[in-house]
Order: structure tokens, then C-alpha cells, then sequence
């Protein structure tokens, strides 16, 4: 029953970590926001650099990084242009 | 909190006690190692040192509410900068508003003409000692053959002191009952029209897939559109009862942040009828607070007049307790061609939280600077209810950054 675009953003979500939250402990709204560009455009990569760039790094890549950060990956969100991590905290 | 992942870019947002700034280091290496951006800080990828040569860095925030319970180097604005400088070379800092208000933060590094500093021969290299600290070069703009991103504009609202009635809508408590009443509601209604259906609770045409690993897709795949009412598709699905337990879709934290995005105005934010491919995937958190992301893939007019399919998204964050009621709206969807106008957008945004404060910031590249933009910025100079209290332009060497804070009157 389902049509889409090629460019339908697919969502997967991540159970073992939504279904453990708790957000009693909130007590801080603003954020901190890092945007780092490593190269001007999409269209633009460095030789050398994989075709999708950051897009090519699998999901599980990041999470030690994010371990970092102190967030755990809710949901991705993904694209043809982009990929949005929904993050816990 | 939130990430996205472009070809070219990456944007974190974090919110709470985060440390978002401990991952940077990580965040470099990734981008060498796993995506082949150049390293100019070690001979070689292989040294565990190795960091990818970001070609611009943005870091902004708004002043904490409780900077104390933060850990460094976020307890203050000093410590981070002094973090980012011992990071990254030719950094700038600034703080933008009113000291003894809210007021918001900004670093900055700009794309140089020239490798910054001049790479060192092979056979000059001295092992760099162990440090917890290098510093990276930024900028190299010299080694990309590329223009800057067209259309570059993010814009950002920060939200305190929100409406007590409208911050109820971001309470487990109260999306629980509202996604109880929908569910009812169109189980009588599916019933009466002896349709499967349990309800459209998302009111979303994303196909979602659970998994037990955000890695590991399982065959559990299912199509929110078929929790619709479409009558196209009566019958022709299978019922959800097999798929999810109903129960789930009134506690389930993306099945309620569905619910949230419907209930209190967000889906609308970016509306279907301007941007069809627009998808939202929000989160309720238990007990309370809000977090969603939305990507809009529509197709984005370069300057050379080819059209290419832009990565635009917007997020949002609510902390809706009254000792800290806060909410954020990002995105880089620019305002105008053919969507909705900049000054639309922050009204919709403004009414769905109605702050006691806010802060809009404007940041654009001068090439998407043009005359139709220019007069977006104008016309939200002034909101209904709401009395500006400062304009703050800075004009930087590729960007222009606009910040507006207003005050309800």
C-alpha cells in the first residue's frame, strides 16, 4: 500500500537503548552545537576521501564516540543527501 | 540530542550534561581513518594521533542555566575556548548579547588561502611528544576544489520560560492520555467501518524498521502509512495487532514523539503540502521531554541554475519543567524558494512553545545572501506579543550572523 520516492528517508530504531530512558534527572535544556565541514560541499570531497564521505561511516563507528559524548543513538534517520541520529540525553 | 551526517560535514547537538567537546578528538580520527579525509598533524593515518584537517569548525551555544553542575570543559565559556584552541589553529571566539542576560556563544575557523602551517618534509618530522592536546590545522581551502555550499543558512531558536499549558504537551502523562483517546477513537472507527486498522497514531508515511541494534535491521519492518486512514488502503494490509502490541503505542517513545509532533504543531512546521518528502522521526522521553529530527529532501536551485537535491533537516529539544522550560529549533532549510519564508517558520515555531524569551540567530553564507533573503530578515524583526530587545549583526569574512533576542510583552 506503501510508494515512496527513491528518496524516502528510512528510519531504524534502536529498542535497546529507547526503551531505557529515563529523563528524571533533566536539568539542563540549552545545548552545545559542533559543526565541523571537511570539505565545502558535497560535491566538492578532497581526492582520496571515500565517495559518500562521512555518509560511507557505518552507524557503529560512531558510537564510541558518541560513548564520548555521553549519548546513545535513539534512531537513525536516513537519507540520500544526509543521516539524522536521534540521541539520547 | 542529535547528529547529522552529511558527505562533507557532520553537526552534533547535545543537550544536558553532555560532553560533547570529549568526542572531538574521536570525531577527527573517524573522519581520517573511516572516511579518508586528509590528516596534515602525522605522517602517517596509521598513527593513532591521526586527525582529519577540518576545513571550517563552528561551535555555539546559548549560556548555560546551571554551569556549575556541568563537567569541564563546559562549565564555562573560557575553558571551552581554551579546549578549541588547543585543538584547533586560528580559532576565534565571540559572545554575542547581552552579558548579564541571556546571551549566546560562538567559535569560529575560517578556510585558509594556504596550508596553515606549512607542512613539514618527511625527513624534518620530530615524533610529536604524547599529549592530550594538538593542535590541528583548519582551513586548507587551497587543497578542496570546491566552492562553498550554496543556500548555507542555519537558523536557530532558543526558547526559555515556556508557556506552562503548552509545556504540558511535552509530559508522558498527557501524550499517554492523548494517544489513548486517538487509539479509542479510531478503533471505534475502524470498527464501525470494519476496517483493521488500530488508528493512526503516527499519521506518518516513513517506513519504520525495528531492530535490535540501530546496525542490525531485523525483519520487523513496517509501514507507518498503513496505521493511516487512507481508505485507498482498507483492508489491503496487514492488520498492525500483528505487527505491534497496541499497548506499545501508547507508551513506545517514537510512537508518542509521533503523537507530540502531530498534537502540538511541528508536522506543520515544514508542512507536506510545500515539502512531500518530509519525514520526522521524535522521541518522548519518559517522564517528561521532547526530541525529534526532520529531514527535507527537496530539490535546491544551485547558483549555476542545475537543481541538485539538498541535505536540509531541522531539530528540536524541549526540556519542559518549569525550573528549566526550555526548547530549541534548528534548520538549515532556507527560507523562501517556493517553501515556507524564514519569518513563517519562526512564528509557527514561537506558537508552539510561546516562550517568555527567545533568541533568533541567523547565520548565512554571503553567497546565498540575496535580496529575497535579506528581506526575510527584515520582516521578523517584529513578532506579535513579543518586544525585541536586541539586533546584533556580525559581519564575518563569508558569513553573516544575525542575533535577535525578544522578550513577551
Amino acid at each position: 500500500p506503501f510508494s515512496s520516492s527513491e528518496d524516502t528517508p528510512q528510519l531504524t530504531i534502536n529498542h535497546d537503548v529507547a526503551a531505557e530512558l529515563d529523563s528524571s534527572s533533566a536539568f539542563e535544556g540549552p545545548e552545545k552545537l559542533l559543526e565541523v565541514w571537511f570539505a565545502p560541499s558535497a560535491e566538492s570531497l578532497p581526492s582520496g576521501v571515500k565517495p559518500d564521505g562521512l555518509k560511507s561511516v557505518a552507524a557503529d563507528i560512531w558510537v564510541p564516540m558518541l560513548d564520548e559524548v555521553h549519548c546513545k543513538v535513539l534512531s537513525v534517520l536516513k537519507s540520500e543527501r544526509v543521516d539524522a541520529y536521534l540521541l539520547s540525553e | 540530542s542529535s547528529m547529522f551526517v552529511f558527505p562533507h560535514k557532520l553537526i552534533l547537538k547535545t543537550c544536558g550534561t553532555t560532553t560533547l567537546l570529549w568526542g572531538l578528538r574521536s570525531l577527527l580520527r573517524i573522519a581520517a581513518v573511516e572516511a579518508g579525509f586528509p590528516v596534515h598533524n602525522t605522517p602517517s593515518v596509521d598513527d593513532e594521533r591521526a586527525a582529519a584537517t577540518p576545513y571550517r569548525v563552528f561551535y555555539s551555544r546559548k549560556n548555560f542555566l546551571y554551569p556549575e553542575k556541568q563537567p569541564t570543559p563546559h562549565r564555562s565559556w573560557l575553558h571551552e575556548v581554551k579546549f578549541l584552541d588547543e585543538t584547533f589553529e586560528g580559532g576565534s571566539a565571540y559572545m554575542v548579547g547581552k552579558m548579564n542576560g541571556d546571551h549566546w556563544y560562538l567559535y569560529i575557523t575560517s578556510p585558509e588561502t594556504t596550508l596553515t602551517p606549512p607542512r613539514t618534509p618527511d625527513e624534518e618530522r620530530t615524533p610529536m611528544k604524547p599529549s592530550r592536546h594538538f593542535r590541528i590545522p583548519t582551513g586548507l581551502a587551497s587543497a578542496f576544489n570546491g566552492v562553498p555550499e550554496s543556500s548555507d543558512e542555519t537558523l536557530e531558536i532558543l526558547m526559555t520560560d515556556l508557556d506552562p499549558e503548552n509545556a504540558k504537551k511535552f509530559y508522558l502523562e498527557h501524550v499517554s492520555a492523548v494517544a489513548s483517546a486517538r487509539l479509542s477513537s479510531q478503533a471505534q472507527e475502524a470498527r464501525d467501518n470494519s476496517v483493521h486498522s488500530l488508528g493512526d497514531l503516527a499519521g506518518s508515511t516513513a517506513t519504520i524498521r525495528t531492530a535490535s541494534t540501530a546496525e542490525s535491521v531485523v525483519d520487523e519492518t513496517f509501514d507507518v502509512s498503513s496505521l493511516g486512514s487512507d481508505s485507498d488502503n482498507h483492508g489491503s494490509y496487514t492488520p498492525v495487532s500483528e505487527q505491534l502490541d497496541p499497548a506499545s503505542l501508547t507508551t513506545e517513545g517514537h510512537a508518542l514523539g509521533t503523537v507530540v509532533s502531530d498534537n502540538c504543531g511541528l508536522s506543520d512546521v515544514y508542512p507536506t503540502s510545500k515539502y512531500p518528502d518530509a519525514k520526522i522521526d521524535a522521541y518522548m522521553f519518559s517522564p517528561c521531554g521532547f526530541s525529534a529530527n526532520g529531514i527535507i529532501p527537496a530539490p535546491q536551485k544551485q547558483e549555476n541554475d542545475t537543481v541538485t537535491k539538498a541535505g536540509h533537516y531541522f531539530t528540536v529539544h524541549v526540556t519542559p519543567e518549569p525550573h528549566c522550560s526550555y526548547a530549541s529549533f534548528e534548520t538549515n532549510v532556507p527560507g523562501g524558494q517556493n517553501g515556507r519564508e524564514t519569518s513563517e517558520v519562526i512564528e509557527h515555531v514561537v506558537g508552539i512553545f510561546k516562550p517568555g524569551h527567545f533568541s533568533v540567530t541567523l547565520f548565512e553564507a554571503k553567497a546565498a545572501n540575496d535580496v529575497a533573503t535579506g528581506a526575510a530578515r527584515k520582516r521578523f524583526d517584529s513578532l506579535a506579543g513579543y518586544r525585541r530587545i536586541d539586533r546584533i549583526v556580525h559581519d564575518f569574512d563569508d558569513y553573516e550572523l544575525v542575533f535577535r533576542y525578544y522578550e513577551r510583552e
